[in-house]
């Protein structure tokens, strides 16, 4: 089994390779990814090696090749579906963001409490009173459940996702919900970024 | 001179011992932290040792002390203040956020370039059209400037932003913009956190 901490990094040297792709570099040393993801040498060819793929020449890893390599062991480049729950401020904002298309995510369908919100909402994509929550996940195969909710909603959203049949959960409201040890889970707070603002201001 | 992805592993150390002294955890083994951060038991302790602290005994690191003498190093316990600009629904969902206080960051002003929106704008923090930037960062000693305009004015905004002066500039909008060395620039994007769940999901 492989751990989390290892697939974040993978998906960090995924990412580094994307961008020296876009910038035409055709090899890249197992000392120069590790630098750009802040790991070691060893580690780099560990994790690497890990998902079984090969191929270090002398010049260093063919970048595109290795891409490809990873995307494909890592299952990046099937799309899969998600829905956003609280369509306020940063939910609206959420489904105008263009960006999910190109990380492999397409949004399907977004639920609010208020029927107030969902027929003032002028988007493309689908919005639904949350009693439709269940239903529309399993008819659409919805894997990701997106929170934008208040903070004191957020735990009662995260029960009715999972029951729904959800594979991974990105929470955006400030607080820590409990989930069962199958679902993927992960919290969206930008403390690590202010904290590193802070401390590298400082240092 | 200590480098970025140190202070990056050093304020997750900092996030990993604030969440155990909430718990009442008092001792911590180096070898513990590090399966919290994602890191190996030798980085660790080399980490913390950089920073000038010590005070490792036979029970592991305790936890208070160590989370107050980084939070000194890091310089985390002053507010520092920070402005958003672009005050459209994902920034006005920012100027709620009240996470931003807790982490020692205090939002002073808001700006936007559409007369009509800051009009209709109901909150608590001054609200200012993006003329007044220069003169409102440096009377009110602004170091981070938060961009959440569209991707095709980014560049023009954090230009402005590092003319008038800030220290940082934490980047929402998705495109990669060019800063001078002496700039804090962090991108806040959750193209990592998508990739994880999709991976974790098949692997
Ligand atoms: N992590 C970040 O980057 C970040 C940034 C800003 C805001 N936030 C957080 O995101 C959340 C949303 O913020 P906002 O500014 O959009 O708030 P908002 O009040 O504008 O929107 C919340 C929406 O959720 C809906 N809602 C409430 N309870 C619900 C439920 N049980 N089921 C379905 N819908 C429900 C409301 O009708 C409303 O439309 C908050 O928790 C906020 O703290 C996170
Ligand atoms: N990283 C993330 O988590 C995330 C999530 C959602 C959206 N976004 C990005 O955040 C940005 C804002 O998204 P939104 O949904 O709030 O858009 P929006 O259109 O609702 O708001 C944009 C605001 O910026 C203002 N503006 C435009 N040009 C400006 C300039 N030169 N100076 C000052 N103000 C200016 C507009 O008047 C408007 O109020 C976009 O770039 C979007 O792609 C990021």
């Amino acid at each position: 089994d492989i751990s989390d901490n290892t697939i974040k990094r993978i998906c960090s040297i995924f990412g580094s390779l994307s961008a020296m792709e876009k910038r035409g570099v055709e090899f890249v040393s197992s000392k120069e990814l590790a630098g750009y993801i802040g790991s070691t040498e060893y580690t780099v060819r560990k994790d690497i090696s890990i998902l079984g793929v090969t191929g270090y020449t002398r010049r260093g890893y063919e970048v595109s090749g290795l891409k490809k390599e990873l995307e494909c062991k890592l299952n990046l480049s099937k799309k899969k579906k998600a829905c956003i729950v609280g369509l306020g401020r940063l939910g609206t904002a959420l489904l105008d963001y263009e960006k999910f298309q190109e990380d492999g995510f397409e949004i399907v369908a977004g639920f609010d409490c208020s029927i107030n919100r969902i027929e003032r909402l002028n988007t493309h994509i689908e919005v639904f009173q949350i009693s439709y929550l269940k239903d529309t996940i399993q008819q659409r195969s919805i894997e990701l459940g997106i929170i934008a909710v208040p903070a004191k909603s957020a735990q009662e959203v995260a029960d009715d996702l999972i029951e729904a049949g959800v594979k991974g959960i990105l929470n955006f409201a400030p607080v820590k919900i409990g989930v069962p040890k199958h679902i993927i889970y992960l919290e969206m707070d930008f403390t690590n970024a202010l904290r590193f603002i802070a401390a590298r201001s400082s240092l």
